[in-house]
């Protein structure tokens, strides 16, 4: 999946399997990612687990847990409470049924959104800046030193997304997929015969499902910007799947919400000309 | 900081007294209400730094000045039609630094 951390890095990693994404004095946040359909070693997240630390004050001593696993986004917490505490100080609230949930923490002003887009997860969070790395662990504890949201990715975990565009910027598409999923409304309109979305000329690994100019077009259409525009066509290029074209926008929306300021700075696409020049022939 | 629930009591107390159109009104009147709108700034927790709070405090100082009202002396007694949420203790209040930072995890 692509991460962009609490200190505005942004990455494209395989990271496969559980990891933590959040472990503070306050709240765990912990992924799930599964191999996507596709030639890539993408993984997007299938699992994924909010564990509120006690509050004996404002909600209760015990720990709440959030889980979602695929096709299941529930919207209460595990125990089936939804409000913790005389002052709603903890809330689940399901803002879409199935698809969208956010837990307010509010004596921390803590948000987290999760949203269920196909079979894949999304995740946000904002969180005060002094908060995020506060964790009173014992000396030498470095129980946070794998935290995705603090620390980004391990560099062998990262998948430069600039090079893998650049590399396939000419290539034909590879067909692995009976189908693309057509959930994006705007697909339809934008296929057209100038632009080849499947060829069947091979399955190598690593070749595109659907063609760079594509995976742009659909992109560009969805009002998408900076790395989410990338990160929209890499997804796209890896499984053809026109679902992640919404969760790179729902999360485009999110930082909109959450950190204007960051909006604000943002370019209209993250620069490939270095790679494109590189792996031009 | 739930000091707008202060300025919708004072509102609310005025039309319940009959001073929300244009004055002039009755000075006693305006003095009650405004000294229920004080004690409730006063005692609303979790508003240190906050800016309308600050604005609010010295907007009602300058009324109750316009008026001459005492600090002390009749108030509105809060209407019971209207019960008040609870107040959220200041300890379930964040009081840092209002800077936020963002995380997200999306696609593929």
């Amino acid at each position: 999946p692509h991460i962009r951390t609490f200190y505005e890095e942004a990455q494209t990693c395989k990271v496969k399997g559980a990891w933590p994404l959040v472990n503070n004095d306050y709240l765990i946040v912990q992924v799930t990612n599964d191999p996507v359909e596709g030639n890539t070693d993408a993984t997007a997240t299938s699992k994924l687990t909010v564990i509120v630390k006690g509050n004996p004050e404002c909600t209760s001593a015990n720990f709440q847990t959030y889980q979602a696993q695929s096709n299941s986004l529930p919207g209460t917490f595990e125990n089936g409470h939804v409000t913790y505490g005389p002052y709603g100080s903890l809330e689940l609230i399901e803002v879409e049924p199935g698809r969208h949930v956010e837990i307010h923490i509010r004596y921390i002003e803590t948000v987290v959104i999760v949203r269920q887009i196909g079979r894949y997860f999304t995740f946000s969070i904002k969180m005060p800046e002094e908060l995020v790395n506060k964790t009173a662990g014992l000396p030498g504890d470095v129980s946070n030193d794998l935290d995705l949201c603090v620390r980004g990715c391990p560099l062998s975990e990262q998948i430069n997304y600039q090079e893998y565009l650049a590399k396939r910027r000419f290539a034909r598409p590879s067909q692995t997929r009976t189908s693309v999923s057509s959930s994006s409304s705007s697909s339809s309109s934008l296929s057209d015969s100038s632009d080849a979305k499947y060829s069947s000329d091979g399955n190598s690994p690593g070749e595109p499902l659907v063609s760079r100019a594509y995976a742009e077009k659909v992109c560009r259409a969805s009002k998408l910007v900076d790395f989410y525009f990338d990160s929209c066509v890499f997804d796209l290029m890896a499984t053809g799947d026109e679902n992640f074209t919404l969760s790179a926008l729902s999360s485009l929306q999110d930082v909109v919400k959450f950190h204007p300021s960051a909006a604000r700075t943002m370019d209209n696409r993250t620069t490939l000309d270095l790679y494109d020049k590189q792996y031009g022939n | 900081c739930h000091v707008e629930r202060c300025s919708d009591e004072y509102e609310s107390a005025r039309q319940d007294l009959g001073i929300d159109g244009p004055g002039p009104h009755d000075n006693t009147l305006m003095c009650t209400v405004l000294r229920t709108y004080r004690h409730c700034m006063i005692t609303t927790p979790g508003c240190q730094g906050e800016i309308s709070y600050y604005s609010l405090r010295s907007i009602v100082r300058r009324l109750m000045d316009e008026h001459n009202c005492t600090t002390v002396g009749q108030t509105v007694e809060p209407s019971e039609t209207k019960p008040r949420p609870p107040m959220v203790p200041a300890i379930c209040l964040y009081k840092g630094k209002p800077v936020y930072r963002h995380c997200s995890l999306f696609g593929d």
